[in-house]
């Protein structure tokens, strides 16, 4: 059980703050951490013509809540889990675990340079293939 | 109501980038892809010439493959991937551009260690005139000074087409030598170094695949040194031809099949960006 802050006033109203980052659960409905679809269009930036592939790419992002308790479908981290019990107990110490990407991939550009030469790069954690708290 | 209002905001947030916004993103992803700048290559650039070919179905080989690869996240450490899957590239590349002789490096080992692969295009090219004495040669020289400075080279191919041509005996078998040229002297035939040599049955066309690693991890520490490229020709009778007879096409024929090279290397240090 944890007891209530003495000196922490009671706020008077609690009205969801309307801002596009953190979304308050009253309207994204309290949507579990998962992953969400992101594209990167190389085009857009107008790189068609130096760059040969790809036209751009779904890079994705997450977000969502990582509510207690965690289930399986969060694909939390047991120390996810740890700091979501400590948080309850000090909510004013330790914050809530965040939606993060655990897994990454990379993503290969083909490019031309300067003199026309072909490039092939490999970049790493350019995507993010699964999310978790 | 309010909670719609909301929605809308949100989703119009994601309106079209301003001029700004797309430089600064521009900016942040030239970074990520460890580019100074934005390139500014000069038409024409389609149709692609070989180059550009072979390095796109190596793309898709490598994309194709990149799908089922993943990074862990390693908290606080540099994501550490290698190149998977290069066995099926190497299967892709001989199957896209087949080379006539199974001697070339196998791709797969090599892909596996590089993090980057370029292409240069064939910059010079001279040949023996075929009115001097034998042996002829044909020499052909690539700048490799695109290659980041403190790489080094897992691997260098010089790629070469040969077509088929009339009045050779298609059973016939060549003997094609690559060298590289180490030291040029006035009056007097220049030092060269074996590379890579393959044997050809004259009837069968394709792309030949030269190994010349060595070579480029040489140029790449002493970039003076490059003077190029040699390759002979000599039939089983050991009499020399030349490169054009047999069907060895040079930079004046079909660009999709024009000579060029593609090196496969890797960085040192994984580019760190700077603080902004």
């Amino acid at each position: 059980a944890v007891k209530p802050h003495p000196r922490k006033k009671k706020p008077k109203y609690d009205l969801p703050v309307p801002s596009i980052h953190n979304r308050s659960p009253a309207n994204n409905g309290g949507q579990p951490c998962k992953k969400h679809e992101l594209y990167v269009s190389f085009s857009d930036l107008g790189w068609k013509d130096w760059v040969l592939a790809p036209t751009g790419y779904s890079a994705y992002y997450c977000d969502g809540e990582c509510f207690y308790p965690l289930g399986s479908c969060m694909n939390a981290t047991n120390h996810a889990v740890i700091q979501q019990v400590v948080h309850l107990m000090k909510p004013d110490d330790v914050p809530k675990a965040c939606c993060a990407p655990t897994k990454l991939s990379p993503i290969s550009v083909l490019f031309y340079d300067d003199n026309n030469n072909v490039i092939l790069k490999k970049h790493r954690n350019m995507v993010v293939k699964t999310c978790g708290c | 109501l309010w909670s719609q209002q909301a929605e809308g905001l949100v989703h119009s947030s994601f309106r079209r980038l301003s001029g700004r916004e797309k430089k600064e993103m521009q900016k942040e992803i030239l970074s990520i892809l460890g580019l100074p700048g934005r390139p500014r290559p000069h038409p024409p650039l389609r149709p692609p010439s070989s180059a550009p070919l072979f390095m796109l179905d190596l793309y898709h080989a490598m994309s194709a493959d990149g799908e089922d690869e993943g990074n862990e996240i390693i908290v606080n450490g540099p994501g550490m991937g290698k190149f998977a899957g290069a066995e099926r590239l190497a299967q892709v590349s001989h199957a896209v551009l087949p080379t006539l002789s199974t001697h070339t490096p196998p791709l797969g080992t090599v892909v596996s260690e590089a993090d980057t692969v370029m292409s240069f295009v064939n910059l010079v090219e001279q040949e023996r005139d075929l009115l001097q004495p034998r042996p002829y040669w044909k020499e052909f020289r690539f700048d490799l000074t695109p290659l980041p400075q403190g790489e080094t080279v897992t691997a260098a191919e010089f790629r070469i087409y040969k077509t088929l041509t009339m009045g050779q005996r298609a059973n016939r078998t060549l003997h094609i030598s690559v060298y590289e040229i180490q030291r040029e002297t006035r009056h007097r035939e220049p030092e060269l170094v074996l590379l890579d040599m393959q044997s050809v049955p004259a009837g069968q066309e394709g792309w030949l695949a030269f190994d010349v690693t060595s070579a480029s991890n040489h140029w790449l520490l002493h970039p003076r040194s490059n003077l190029g490229i040699r390759l002979y020709v000599e039939t089983e009778e050991d009499r020399s031809l030349s490169a054009g007879w047999i069907g060895l096409v040079g930079r004046r024929g079909p660009r999709s099949k024009q000579p060029f090279m593609v090196t496969f290397f890797r960085e040192s240090q994984v580019p760190c960006r700077p603080p902004r």
